[in-house]
């Protein structure tokens, strides 16, 4: 069974895209089949993937504003890396919002399009712009899970209740699947108080019991050194701190089921 | 005449509220006026500032949605420190897109509401969530300017083209005035490769010629701390890089003027 799994955090920077592409390059050199679709218009999964993005490339664009037939397979580009996929986003997508305000259903476009290729995958990663928008609504309802990076820093920390609040509204309205897979430290940086006190709060925080990830992202200029080649870190720095942190968290997340 | 600023940058992360917030502290430190303004949903310029948001305070959220003769003063709170005042930001924000869409002139909600209290500070600082949304274009048309924290990483730096289209949108088509004031590098690491890259493509981009301000923004832990504590970095770690930096970048922002 597909595992579909949405990365979100409405706090901006805390790593969702480097997750998304790492965790999915981690998970393909375990031997599984891994699509990732990039739901922020500013595709910066398509970047780190080394995907050029052009024009009049199908994207995930076509597929929530003119749903057809088959189109989602033609929306799907093959990366460098066997067995991980992707599909692209579009700079038009800023603007679905607003188009799709009057359309029945306008939160199950995406679900709906992606319900032919699920059978072809072990894994579905789905990046999401940093708001809670219709297109991180049209995420949480395609997906059974979600994953959560949470950068250890005070602001990130306070934006998961809010979080929480969205995604128990999704789960009680329009998608009563979906689970919360756990919550991922990022950019963890040993050597600073505020970094040790939000992870200390993380895991002390009564709501968050038994869902934070023992596996921690540390900061590691070999994450951003490897986003700007364009390449997963796990396959372009694979000495690297980052490189290590990101094959951790695949097999963590092998082994661990969403809560429901 | 008031400085009306917006701080802005699609990309999630990148400073924009730490800006904002040290940037208001460091003006007020030089004997300016300044009302911060907290267009984001997450209210993370009011937490920056120490103050309680409680759910029946006036917001911004108010202003743009209910809009009544003499509300802005009523929403108006004063901070801990002199000459810097606050008008926060409210949760509902997140739903106001939805609520306007049908509003004639809805991107004209925060200049109105803004009117009656401009001449009474010397610069008005608008704090932006990490989309290109209802709230960032209200926020460009009420401005006068732009500044814009470019954090010294790939993806960030990509964001800006996106950016300065939407900036050259609003000019043409809602609010002529609209000018950039400048790009201020954030983030900056010197011990990394990555960052000084970022740093030289931005100081050699004929793009961004002219742009891109002196006074670099350092990664300095004081400056999250400093938000933890609900407190500027200038008034909380006087000794910090931060501080040091912010108030550098005051002296900066006051001798630049916008290019038109
Ligand atoms: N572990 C890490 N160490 C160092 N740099 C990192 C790490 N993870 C991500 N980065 C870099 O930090 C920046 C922010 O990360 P990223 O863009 O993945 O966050 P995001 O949550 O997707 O942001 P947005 O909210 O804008 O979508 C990027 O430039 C990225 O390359
Ligand atoms: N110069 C700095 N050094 C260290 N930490 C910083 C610095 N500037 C900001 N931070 C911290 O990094 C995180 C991101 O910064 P901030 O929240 O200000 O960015 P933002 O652009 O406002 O994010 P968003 O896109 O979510 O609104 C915050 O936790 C903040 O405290
Ligand atoms: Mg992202
Ligand atoms: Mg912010």
């Amino acid at each position: 069974k597909t595992r579909m799994v949405a990365v979100a955090n409405e706090k901006g920077g805390v790593g969702k895209t480097a997750m998304v592409v790492n965790l999915a390059a981690a998970l393909a050199l375990e031997g599984k089949t891994v699509l990732v679709v990039d739901m922020d218009p500013q595709h910066n999964a398509g970047t780190g993937l080394g995907v050029e993005i052009t024009d009049n490339m199908p994207s995930v664009y076509d597929l929530i504003t003119d749903p057809g037939a088959g189109a989602v397979r033609k929306a799907v580009v093959s990366t460098k890396w066997k067995g991980l996929d992707l599909i692209p986003s579009h700079i038009d997508l800023a603007g679905a919002e607003i188009e799709l305000v009057d359309e029945e259903g306008r939160e199950n476009r995406l679900k709906e399009a992606l319900a032919d290729i699920i059978g072809h995958y072990d894994v579905v990663l789905m990046d999401t712009p940093p708001s809670l928008s219709l297109l991180t609504i049209n995420v949480f309802t395609a997906a059974l899970e979600v994953l959560i990076p949470c950068q250890t820093q005070p602001y990130a920390f306070h934006a998961l209740e809010g979080l929480f609040d969205t995604i128990a509204d999704v789960k009680a309205e329009i998608n009563d699947d979906l689970a919360i897979c756990g919550i991922v430290p990022t950019f963890f940086d040993q050597r600073t108080r505020i970094s040790r006190d939000i992870l200390e709060r993380l895991r002390s925080d009564a709501r968050y019991r038994g869902l934070v990830f023992d596996t921690l992202i540390r900061t590691n200029t070999a994450v951003a050194e490897s986003a700007d080649a364009g390449r997963p870190v796990v396959n372009h720095r694979t000495g690297s701190s980052g490189a290590a942190d990101f094959k951790a968290l695949a097999k963590e997340f092998l082994a661990r089921r969403p809560h429901p």
